[in-house]
Parts: structure tokens; sequence; C-alpha cells
């Protein structure tokens, strides 16, 4: 079969500055991730776990997408992350939530997948299990980049005004409504 | 949010998404990301799955197992599967999304509801990616 990658950088109204970026990021998450698709090379032996991981983890580096660096702020300006990773073998899955100041949480979740006997970790407890197992506690907010802030600002400034905030409201009881922001 | 999904030469399917959810959320607020069967999901048997878009939306319709139950039950292609599910989300629930799927036949589905959506994939050296509906550029790897 033909190994093939497929990759997302999100959906929404995203405005016509963010497309090169973020189409630049989707291309360079391929060329990133389809070495470890590949039989026979130096990195593996040909693993779609190894490739999506590696794909992801190029976008969740880059500011250019919600993820990783560059993940969107909550209402207290904190970046939040989660991530799941699944495999279709064995239908083996590791799922982690609510992470914040580690770059690659989709790399956590594939660890809780491999290390632990189970799915999903969540919150404090991820994030000590992430920390045990070597990955880098980053200094505060180094997730935040200044266009998560001034999209934080925008939301704060909107919901001020009365404006449609779209879906990012901070009432856990609202009502559903038909706008979108980018990207969810 | 970004996502990937995956077939290598074994036929082995992966998936994989990651995110910071939306701007102004709730602190302690969990989107459809680290879901198994709304953000992602993966199966040799059916295909992989990866989704993006406004998270209460996806997870409230299961989006990743809809569109494995449309080819698992349905014999639908990727491609068809992806599309009817996201159209019916979004009839149904009002909030837009997309997903990208590969079957276990290699097929590739890529659609979404929103106004745009970044994609892209590799495949027998040539990248094809796009943006808008409609739209698919194309280079070599």
């Amino acid at each position: 079969m033909e190994p093939i990658l497929l990759v997302h950088g999100g959906a929404g109204n995203i405005t016509d500055a963010r497309c090169p970026g973020k189409l630049t990021g989707m291309k360079q998450a391929l060329r990133v991730g389809i070495k470890h698709l590949i039989p026979n090379n130096d990195l593996s032996e040909g693993s779609a776990l190894d490739a999506v991981e590696a794909a992801v983890g190029v976008m969740e580096s880059d500011g250019n997408f919600n993820a990783g660096y560059g993940a969107c702020l909550n209402f207290e300006g904190k970046a939040e992350v989660e991530a799941s990773i699944m495999e279709g073998s064995e239908l083996k899955a590791g799922c982690v939530t609510l992470l914040h100041d580690i770059m690659h949480p989709i790399s956590v979740a594939r660890c809780v997948m491999q290390n632990t006997k189970h799915t999903f970790l969540g919150g404090e407890a991820a994030q000590k299990f992430a920390l045990e197992h070597g990955f880098e506690q980053l200094p505060e907010n180094s997730l935040i980049t200044e266009d998560a802030r001034l999209a934080l600002e925008e939301f704060k400034e909107r919901q001020a005004s009365g404006l449609d905030t779209t879906f990012a409201r901070t009432e856990l009881d609202v009502k559903q409504d038909s706008g979108e922001q980018e990207p969810g | 949010t970004v996502g990937a999904v995956a077939i290598d030469c074994n036929g082995n399917i992966a998936a994989a998404t990651s995110t910071g959810g939306i701007t102004g959320k709730v602190s302690g607020r969990i989107g459809d990301t680290p879901l198994l069967g709304c953000g992602t999901y993966a199966d040799n048997l059916q295909g992989g799955v990866s989704t993006t878009g406004h998270g209460e939306t996806i997870m409230r319709f299961n989006l990743a197992q809809k569109i494995m139950s449309k080819i698992r039950y349905e014999g639908k292609t990727a491609q068809i599967a992806t599309e009817e599910a996201c159209k019916e989300m979004t009839e149904r629930l009002t909030g837009t999304g997309g997903a990208i799927t590969i079957d276990a036949h290699g097929r590739l589905g890529i659609y979404w509801t929103s106004h745009r959506m970044g994609w892209a994939y590799v495949k027998n050296g040539e990248i094809f990616y796009g943006i808008d509906h409609g739209k698919q550029f194309k280079e070599q790897l």
C-alpha cells in the first residue's frame, strides 16, 4: 500500500493574513512526517503512528497554529492544551487535557498510551505524569504568542461591548449560537 | 487545532489531534480534541479521522465516529462519509467544523463546513494542499 500522510491546520474564520503561515507550516509538517512513513530509512521501518506524532509536533512548535506554542488563551490568559493519539491495529490510544507550559502534548498523549494501563489523563495528574516521564516544564506562559494575546483582548472587548463573541463564552450554560471564530 | 492521519505500507492507520481550544474559554474547559470518537479515531478495519472546529458541537455529534460508521456500515468512501457527517453535524447543531479521513483502502476524505480549513497531504512524492473550498494546489515534495 502506498503510504499517505494527511494533515489539517484548523478550521474557522481564518483571515487572509494567517493563510500563508498555515500553508507553509502544514507543508513542513508533511515533509517531516513523511520520513517516518518510508520503509527502511534511518528513522523507522515506516510507522503511521510515528508519522502523525511527528507531523502534529511540527505544527505544535509553529505559532501559526492553535496548538502547543500559539495556543488560544482561556479567559484568564493561560494556555491550556490537550491532545489525543490513536493507532488502528490494536485500537490503543492516549489522551491528555488541561496541560500547561508543555510544548508537545501529542507526545505526552503517546506516552500515556505506551506507558500506562489508562487512556486519558487530565489536569494536575497529567502534568505530573508528563514531568515524571521526562517532558520539559517550560517557564510559565512560554506557549503564549502575541497573536494569542491580541485575540483574547479582542474577545474581551467584543464581550464587553455586547457584540457576538461566537462560541467562546465564559458562561458554561450559554446557548448555542451560529457564529464561528478562528480556529476551534 | 492541528491534526494528522496516516496509513503506512502495511495498512496500519494512526490519527493524532492537538489543540489550544478556543479563545476566552473557561479555565478547565475540555473540547473534542482529546475525546476518542469525537476529535480522533483510528481503526485499521475502517480508517482514521482527525477533526477540527467548534468543540462543543463536535463532541456532542461524535463526528469522528459518525464518519467511521458511514464507512463501516454504509459502505461510503472516505470523502462521501466525511462530507455527509460534517454537513449533518452543522444542519443538526449549527456549529461548524471539519475533518480529515483516510479509509482502510487508502482513500482520502477532506471536508469542512467552516469558512476555511487548512489541509494538506503527501502521496507519491507530491504535496496537495488548500484552505478554501474548491481550491487545491500542488507541488513536489
